[in-house]
C-alpha cells in the first residue's frame, strides 16, 4: 500500500540518518522518490551531502564512496527490523583504511543488539573482532574450518 | 534470539560434519579464495528456510547437498542444524518451556526433504513459525551476501524500491 | 566478419593459456561459443579448471576466483594488440594474499614491454612499484598528487 | 612509445596544474576515497580523444572542467597533456625527426575545443594518426577503470562476445 511504502522509506531515512555519519564522519544521505510519480511506481534516488561537499546523487560518487554510502543504506534497511544476527560477506572490500575504521565503530554498536559475523580478508576487521574461523580446503574440495588465532587467521587469509 | 552454534554436515564444500560456535559479539570468518566462507553463509540462509535455488548460488536445490572431490564421493544427503537460546520469545507450547532449540533441515538426494526442531520431524510452517516468534521473520537484510553491495550501486532507481519494499 | 571474429577468440584463448596459469599457480580457462548458433551472434562463455579441480563456467566460482579469472580474461584481451602502457584502476581490490603475489609476479612480466600504472589501496602492490604517487584533497575539493615514500603512500592510503 | 609525463590542468578535480612523472616500469597511485585517483585515468583517456562524456562518468563533456570547490571557482578550462618519447615510430613528417612529442587537449566552457601537437594546434585526427603510429591504435584494453572487473563478470555471454570484437 501507498502508506506502508511510504512509512518504511521514512524509517530508513531515520536509521540512514544516524548511520551514515558514523561511516562517513559527518554529512548525511536521504532517500528520496522521484517527483511527479505515483509514490508506488517511482523510482528511488539516493541523495548524499559529504562533509564540506554539495549534494550529489550516489550515481556521481567516487567507487569506494559509493560503496560505503551503499553500505550506509543496507544497514539502515537492516535497522528498520533488526534481526537477532547479522551476516556480512565481504563488505569491507572496497573500503580504504579510513573508512574500515569508522565502519568498525558502527559495527560495535550494532553487535551490542545483535550476533554480527563477517566474512572477510581484511586483517584489520580480523583484529577487532572476538572470534575468528578460518577456513581450509586441504583437502581439494573439501572445506575445513576451525577457531583460529589471530597470527593463524592472518596467515589462512594469504 | 541468541544463536549458539550452527553445524553443517554435507553441504556443498563441507563434506565432514563441521561446528561453528558463535560468541556473544563480532566474530570473523578467513580463508583464501574458494575455500568456502561464502557456503557457510549459504548454509544459514538455507536452514533458515531458503526456497530458491539462485539464491543459494545452484541450478537445482540438490546442488546444495556436497557432490564429491578427488578423494570423496558424493555425499547421499546434506543437513545443516541451528541451535540457540530460548530467550523466551518462543510461542509453540512444544518448545516454549525448553532452554535451548535446535532447527534442522536435511535435503537427500532422492530430492525428500526433511525439516526438524530438536530432532523430531515436524513441517515448514512450524519452522517459519519458531523463526517469526524469535525476529527472524525478515530474514531479507539479516544477510548480506557477497556483491549485494556492488548489486545495490548497480541497481536502477525503479529496481531500488524492491529494496526498500522487501526492508519493510 | 565470421573469421577476422573467430581469429581474435583463438588469439585470446592463447594469451590466456599464457596469463591464467600464472594467476592460479596452474589451471586453465577457454573462452568458448555457444554451440548450434551462428558463430556472429553466439553467447561468450568462459570455462574454468582450477588446479585439481573439474571444469565449470565462471558464474560457478567463488567470488574471488570470478575476479581473478575475469583479470585474466581483460589481460589476455590486452595482449593480443599490446598497448604501450596499461592503467589499472583497483583491479587488485578482490584479491587475497596468494593471489596478490602471483598477480604482481604477471605484473612484472608485463612491465618488461609495456609501462603500467596502478591505482591501489593495497599495501603490497605499493610496495613492488618502482615509483609511488599519492593524492590527496586537504583543500576540499582540490586534489593534489605528489611523489611519495612507501611510509608516506601508507599513511595516505589510509 | 615510451610515456614520460601528464601534466594536468583544470581537470576535474585538478583545479591547478598538476604533473606526473611516468617511469620505466610500474608506478602506483595512492590515496583516500574521493580524492582524485580515478580522475587521473579520465584524465588520460581524455587526452587520448575519449569522444563520450558517459565514458568520462558525466553528462556533458564540460562536466570535465573544474567546477568549483569552497575557496575556488569554476576554471574556464581544462587541459591535460601527455608527452612522450619518440621512439622512431611516428610517421607523419613534421613530428618524425622530434625526441619529445606532446600532445594536448583543451575545452573552454564555451564548448570551444583545442587540440596540439608541441603546443601547435592540430586537427583531432592528426592526434589519431600519431597514436595509430605509436600503438595506441587501439585504446579499449590499455585502461582498465574502475568497475570494469565487476562488470565483465556480471555480463551475460552475449555481452561478452563485444568485448572479444573490441579486442581485434
Ligand atoms: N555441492 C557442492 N559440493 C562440493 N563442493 C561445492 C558444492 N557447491 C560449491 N562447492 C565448492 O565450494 C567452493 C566455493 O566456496 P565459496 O563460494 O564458499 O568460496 P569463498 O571462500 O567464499 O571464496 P571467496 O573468498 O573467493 O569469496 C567452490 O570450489 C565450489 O566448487
Ligand atoms: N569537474 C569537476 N570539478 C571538480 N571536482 C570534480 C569534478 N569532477 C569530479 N570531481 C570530484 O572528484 C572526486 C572523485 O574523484 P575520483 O573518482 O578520482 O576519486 P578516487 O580517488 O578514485 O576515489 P575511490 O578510491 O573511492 O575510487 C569527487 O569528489 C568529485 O566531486
Ligand atoms: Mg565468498
Ligand atoms: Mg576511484
Amino acid at each position: 500500500s501507498r502508506k506502508r511504502f511510504t512509512d518504511t522509506l521514512e524509517e530508513a531515512n531515520q536509521r540512514l540518518a544516524e548511520v551514515f555519519p558514523v561511516l562517513f564522519s559527518g554529512g548525511s544521505a536521504t532517500l528520496t522518490l522521484e517527483e511527479g510519480v505515483d509514490p508506488l511506481d517511482a523510482g528511488l534516488h539516493i541523495m548524499v551531502e559529504l562533509p564540506g561537499k554539495k549534494i550529489r546523487t550516489l550515481e556521481s560518487l567516487s567507487g569506494g564512496e559509493k560503496a560505503l554510502t551503499a553500505v550506509a543504506v543496507l544497514f539502515a534497511l537492516f535497522l528498520i527490523r533488526p534481526a537477532p544476527f547479522c551476516i556480512l560477506d565481504e563488505v569491507d572490500a572496497p573500503m580504504d583504511e579510513a573508512n574500515i575504521g569508522r565502519f568498525h565503530d558502527l559495527l560495535s554498536r550494532l553487535s551490542q543488539r545483535s550476533q554480527i559475523v563477517m566474512i572477510t580478508h581484511n586483517r584489520r576487521t580480523m583484529e577487532m573482532v572476538q572470534m575468528l574461523y578460518g577456513v581450509t580446503m586441504e583437502q581439494k574440495g573439501v572445506s575445513k574450518l576451525l577457531a583460529v588465532t589471530l597470527q593463524e587467521g592472518e596467515a589462512m587469509a594469504a | 534470539m541468541k544463536v549458539t552454534r550452527l553445524e553443517i554436515n554435507g553441504f556443498k564444500s563441507f563434506a565432514e560434519r563441521t561446528v561453528v560456535d558463535f560468541p556473544d559479539g563480532l566474530c570473523a570468518v578467513v580463508g583464501p579464495n574458494g575455500c568456502g566462507k561464502s557456503n557457510v553463509v549459504d548454509a544459514i540462509r538455507w536452514v533458515l528456510g531458503e526456497q530458491s535455488a539462485k539464491q543459494l548460488r545452484g541450478h537445482a536445490m540438490e546442488d546444495v547437498i556436497f557432490n564429491g572431490s578427488d578423494g570423496q564421493s558424493p555425499a547421499g544427503m546434506g543437513e545443516v542444524s541451528l541451535v540457540f537460546e530460548n530467550q523466551g520469545d518462543v510461542t509453540a507450547p512444544a518448545f516454549a518451556d525448553l532452554s535451548e532449540i535446535m532447527v534442522t533441515r536435511r535435503l537427500y538426494r532422492s530430492g525428500e526433504s526433511e525439516y526438524m526442531i530438536n530432532r523430531v520431524p515436524c513441517r515448514l510452517k512450524d519452522i517459519h513459525q519458531l523463526f517469526m516468534d524469535t525476529g527472524l521473520g525478515n530474514r531479507d537484510y539479516a544477510i548480506i551476501e557477497q556483491g549485494r553491495v556492488a548489486a545495490f550501486i548497480e541497481s536502477k532507481p525503479v529496481e531500488r524500491r524492491l529494496w526498500v519494499e522487501e526492508a519493510a
